[in-house]
């Protein structure tokens, strides 16, 4: 059974770039 | 195509805390992000208010803006309407928990303008 680290369930918010 | 969601997100998914505790996904409280978060050495807990949700370039998509921090950074993601978010003191949130729920099987509360969610940042190195 994979294990998931808890950080992986929360989104990084970084400035998002224009495209 | 949209990009698949990640499979964690799936009821029954293990997900071990900072201290190594294992829990499901769906029985995730705030307390174990937040001592998560305390015990990490390179992460730090931010709290991030929706500010907008927006129609994004696909149907199945939106664009949630977010005020971040205390200062407040704005930020905006564009993500498909089932992906959840963790929502302090309310649990996982997303745009479409009806998506949500057929699709994860996770409950979810609908994320809404004013919902502060759990994020990440990295802690400054000195």
């Amino acid at each position: 059974v994979p294990v998931f680290p808890w950080h992986s369930l929360v989104p990084f918010l970084a400035p998002t770039q224009s495209d | 195509s949209p990009v698949a969601l990640p499979p964690f997100f799936m009821r029954g998914s293990i997900i071990q805390l900072a201290d190594g505790e294992l829990k499901r996904v769906e029985d995730l409280k705030t307390e174990d992000f937040i001592q998560s978060a305390e015990i990490s050495s390179e992460l730090k807990i931010d709290s991030s208010t929706v500010e907008r949700i927006d129609s994004g370039q696909s149907p199945n998509a939106v664009v949630i803006q977010f005020s971040v921090g205390e200062l407040k950074a704005q930020v905006c993601v564009e993500v498909l309407l089932e992906y959840p978010f963790f929502v302090f003191g309310q649990g996982w949130s997303s745009c479409c928990p009806d998506r949500t729920t057929q699709l994860f099987e996770l409950s979810c509360a609908k994320l809404c303008v004013g919902d502060v969610c759990v994020s990440l940042t990295l802690r400054s190195l000195r």
